[in-house]
């Protein structure tokens, strides 16, 4: 579907891409947690894009098996909500993966 | 107001009181930190009562200075959101302010 399409470009395009909500702290908190490893997310608020939000959203749980937010993709590769994206950064996973992602 | 009293009853007849959203990760973390401790909160889902929802949202923000959820409650004191409680868990402050509202 183009909607499928525009998310594959856009995760493929970008470094670092957080599908949010405004007012959400678990997507604060992982937006803060790129910015703190000195990267700037590409960051799509779901409830910004008025019916569109949540037809993305259904498309994300398609491709992704997650239908919930933060939903995040680092090098074009899905890693997961904000607990995944935490657990990868303790487990000292995350900067390595960022640091390849801008090599390509 | 009538919701005004309604919620300061709500919080004095109750050990502890949240008021949620159920599809937030910030007040099931505050609900599953109160079970853990023993303690059965009284959750108000401000997102499953229709049109009173943001009413009780606005009157709690008179009351409380916040206007975000989880908005938390411990033996008829205002002690803030999920930061606030996992923080007062953290200084071992959490337990004793329970156990005290419960003597009462
Ligand atoms: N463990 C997941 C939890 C994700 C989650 O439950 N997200 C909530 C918001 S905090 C959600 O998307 N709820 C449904 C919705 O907003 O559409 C994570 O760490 O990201
Ligand atoms: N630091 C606060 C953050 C509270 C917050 O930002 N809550 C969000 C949901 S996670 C909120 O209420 N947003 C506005 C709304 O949903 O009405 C806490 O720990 O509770
Ligand atoms: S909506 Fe509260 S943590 Fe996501």
């Amino acid at each position: 579907s183009r909607m499928e399409e525009s998310i594959k470009r856009t995760v493929t395009e970008n470094l670092v891409v957080v599908y949010s909500k405004t007012w959400c702290s678990y997507c604060t908190e992982v937006k803060t947690l790129f910015k703190r490893l000195g990267v700037e997310p590409l960051v799509i608020e779901l409830d910004e894009l008025g019916p569109q939000g949540p037809q993305l959203q259904k498309v994300l749980e398609r491709l992704t098996k997650q239908h919930t937010v933060p939903n995040v993709f680092v090098g074009g590769k899905h890693i997961g909500g904000c607990t995944d994206t935490v657990k990868l950064n303790r487990k000292g996973e995350l900067e390595p993966m960022l640091a390849e992602a801008k090599g390509k």
